[in-house]
């Protein structure tokens, strides 16, 4: 899922 | 990893180091809102639940547990510790005002409809009205210590520079997260009239007096 990489920022 | 977000992340953590020293430096949290904190440990409680089902890097998990472990020790601070210096007269703000629409929003504007990610949206679209009630508190007592506009200042310049950081992921990933960015966005534009102040009077070594 594209969406998820931006759950590796805080 | 880019510098914008490094730079993102080490302001963010500056921020909090400079909140708590404030508080355990001068044995009082005067001036700080409570609520707005209360807000900011939702916000990092609901996002980081990541925590135990995904594992990113060391870097990640262990800034994660920091800013947990922080915004709670900050509450302990202003309700347990040094809650005689508690300005709670000050600090009026409704925040149900912000939290329904929030709940409500992160219910129908998410990216999938999952409680793990229902609640990383609510706590990006939190995140970036969290800090109202402590602006608010500021702007009714018309002034701010200078410890406190350096912790506002280095809190409000973190999501400037995920802009930046934001930027530069599409350009050379191909990247983009519209909730994060329109959240973010929101959330430095509440900052301006802070920074303003901030650049035109902190800086200059005056205290933070708000126009009459």
């Amino acid at each position: 899922d594209e969406h998820l990489k931006s759950h590796d920022e805080l | 990893m880019n510098v914008f977000r490094l730079a993102g992340d080490l302001s963010h953590l500056l921020a909090i180091i400079i909140l708590l020293l404030k508080i355990w430096k001068t044995r009082s949290c005067a001036g700080i809102s409570g609520r707005s904190q209360i807000l900011f440990a939702l916000v990092y409680t609901t996002r980081y639940l990541d925590l135990f089902t995904n594992f990113i890097s060391l870097y990640n998990s262990v800034m994660k547990v920091f800013f947990i472990s922080t915004s709670c020790a900050t509450i302990y601070l202003m309700y347990v510790k040094f809650k005689a210096t508690y300005d709670h007269n000050h600090d009026t703000f409704r925040i149900g005002f912000l939290l329904i629409p929030v709940t409500i929003l992160g219910l129908l504007i998410n990216h999938d409809f999952t409680p793990l990610e229902v609640l990383w949206t609510f706590s990006i679209y939190l995140e970036s009205v969290a800090i109202l009630p402590q602006l608010f508190m500021v702007s009714k007592t018309g002034d701010a210590e200078t410890i406190t506009s350096h912790y506002l200042f280095c809190l409000g310049l973190y999501r400037a520079l995920y802009i930046f950081n934001w930027i530069y992921r599409y350009y050379f990933e191909g990247f983009y997260d519209l909730i994060a960015i329109v959240a973010g966005v929101v959330q430095t534009v509440l900052y301006c009239d802070f920074f303003y102040l901030y650049v035109t009077r902190v800086i200059k070594g005056k205290a933070l007096k708000l126009p009459a």
